[in-house]
This record gives C-alpha cells, structure tokens and sequence, in this order.
C-alpha cells in the first residue's frame, strides 16, 4: 500500500507539467522516504530526475517499493482537474494497476452534528438539496459512524483514477560529481534568457570566467549575448546570482532541450546550473524543503 | 558544425 498527501498540490501539477514535453512514460518510483521519477528523453539526449522527500507529505507511507509506470500526458489531463489550491493524495494498492489521486479543495471540511445526519442517512424528512441531503449522497459510510459525537463531511472530493501501466524503465547511474562551476541565479531570468535567446538560433553556448556568466548565440538573423554578473548581496535570496568557479568552462547545447526545462520555472524561484568541462549540465530547480527536478543535457561536441 | 551526444555516452546503464 502507498498512500501520500500532499497540502500543497500545485507542486504535483507543477511537476507533471515541467515533464510531460520531454518524456511521455515514466515510473514514479516510491519507497519509505521518497517518491521519485527518472526518465529521458525518447532522443537520449536529457534525462529529469524527480524527487520529492516523504518528509514534505504531511502523510506519507509505503509499505514496500513501488514502481507505478504512467503516462505524463493522461496525468496531466487529470492533475488539470485539480484547484491550485487543493490537497492531493496519490493512493496505490501494492498489486494493483491503478493510481488513485484525490482532490480536496481548501475549504472541504464541515463539521455536522452527528443526530442531525443520522436522521438524514435514514432518508428522512430532508428536503431534496437540503445539506442533510448532500451529506447524505456524498459519503453513505458516514451511516457506520454512529457512536462518533461530530462527523465531517467532505463536500469538495474529487477521486480520479489513472491507469498504470508496465514501463521497461532504462535508468541511468548518475554518479556524484563535484563540478567545476555552479550558478545560482532567478528561475525567471535564466527563463527569460533562453526564450529570448531561441529568436536568434538554437544552440547557446554559456561560458563561465572570472567576469561572469556569458549566453550566447548565433543565427542566421544575427548574434545575441548576455552576460550575467554575481549578485551575491541582492536584497531578497531570490534576486541573488552567486557564481561558484573553479576554473573557466564553457559548453554548448540545443535549446529546444534547455526550453523544455525552463518549464519548471513556476516551481520556484532559484534555478542551479552546474557544469565541468565535456559533461552533461545539470539543471536544478530545487522544490522548497521537499525535493527538486534536475535536468541533465548531453552538451554538443565540435566535429 | 557541432554534434549533439547522448546521454549514454556519460552516464552508465543499468
């Protein structure tokens, strides 16, 4: 049995979101301290790697590994359902082929007398549409909690099942790698730079020297640069750009991969770019205190 | 000209 809830759902819908363009099967795979999601790209060229910490579910349990394969766009469909500002509980039994995903909105919860709905469960005197009756058509179990002084009623659930199914998951080991650079910069600005940057070409080199971080790129329209300067006293954390070099790099990648990442942008603030020479970049959008999406992009290697 | 690699090319299979 897994079962976790999550208070701030948005961040669910978020992150199918910022992966659905890119992979359309995954695994989300779940075990006692986190649920987590690797996949690539069907070219093999990005791969974004999910994860979300049980201890940022305010109820969080599984019993045992679970690997639930699903598709990013039918969960989409079904996370667009969801308020922003509902809870959302994801519920799969250990053998079964099914996710269920609740939806409850902020204000769900009433409490009612207990005699009063007793009288309602019997079918009563109620008027049709009374809230005796609604109570009573929304949740039949209530009738079984006699005894209980108050009960509550949920008016605003929404239960929703996707069907899983089995995925021939082909995982990558990602070792630990201390790179030579790490930027920190606004998620909005890094999104600003690419957008801007695919009217020109699509391909960006992003070099890192003592004098900053520099985008560029070359088209047929004409070239485009942008250099960004370490900020490292902004007023607020998350204007701050703060540069870790080790030593000067520079790499080039397509675009179009770097444009489906920024789609995790709404997911916060703060965007982390880690680079060394002739490796893939890491491109992280740290999620709060729960987790994050990484996205690594093989760089483009001159002929 | 520049070629675009893959990610197998880094990262070990398993």
């Amino acid at each position: 049995m897994f079962e976790a809830r999550l208070t701030s759902g948005k961040i669910l819908k978020q992150l199918i979101e910022a992966l659905k363009d890119l992979v359309q099967e995954a695994n989300i795979d779940c075990s006692d301290d986190e649920i987590s999601i690797q996949a690539m790209d069907n070219s093999h060229v990005s791969l974004v790697a999910v994860s979300l910490r049980s201890g940022g579910f305010d109820h969080f349990r599984c019993d045992r590994p679970l690997s639930l394969g699903f598709n990013a766009t039918n969960m989409g469909k079904i996370l667009k359902c969801a308020g922003n500002e509902d809870a959302i509980t994801l519920k799969a039994e250990d053998d079964g082929d099914s996710l269920s995903m609740v939806f409850e909105g902020p204000n769900q919860d009433r409490i009612a007398d207990f005699g009063e709905f007793a009288r309602g469960a019997r079918g009563s005197d109620s008027p049709p549409g009374s809230r005796r009756e609604k109570c009573w058509k929304i949740d039949f179990n209530f009738a079984t909690m006699r005894g209980v002084g108050v009960l509550v009623v949920i008016f605003d659930r929404k239960i929703y099942e996707l069907k899983l199914m089995d995925i021939d998951s082909e995982q990558l080991g990602i070792p630990d790698t201390d790179y030579k650079v790490t930027i920190q910069m606004p998620s909005g600005e890094f999104q600003r730079i690419i957008r801007d940057m695919q009217v020109l070409g699509d391909t960006l080199s992003i070099s890192c020297t003592k004098e900053g971080v520099k985008f560029g790129v070359q088209g047929d329209l004409g070239t485009g640069n942008v250099l960004i300067r370490q900020n490292a006293h902004a007023e607020k954390d998350e204007d701050r750009v703060m540069i870790e070099m080790e030593e000067p790099v520079e790499l080039t990648f397509a675009l179009r991969y770097l444009n489906f990442f920024t789609k995790a942008t709404n997911l916060g603030p703060t965007v982390i770019l880690n680079m060394s020479p002739d490796v893939p970049i890491v491109v992280e959008y740290p999620i709060g205190e729960t987790g994050h999406i990484k996205y690594y992009l093989a760089p483009k290697i001159d002929e | 000209t520049s070629t675009q690699t893959r990610l197998e090319s880094y990262f070990m299979r398993y």
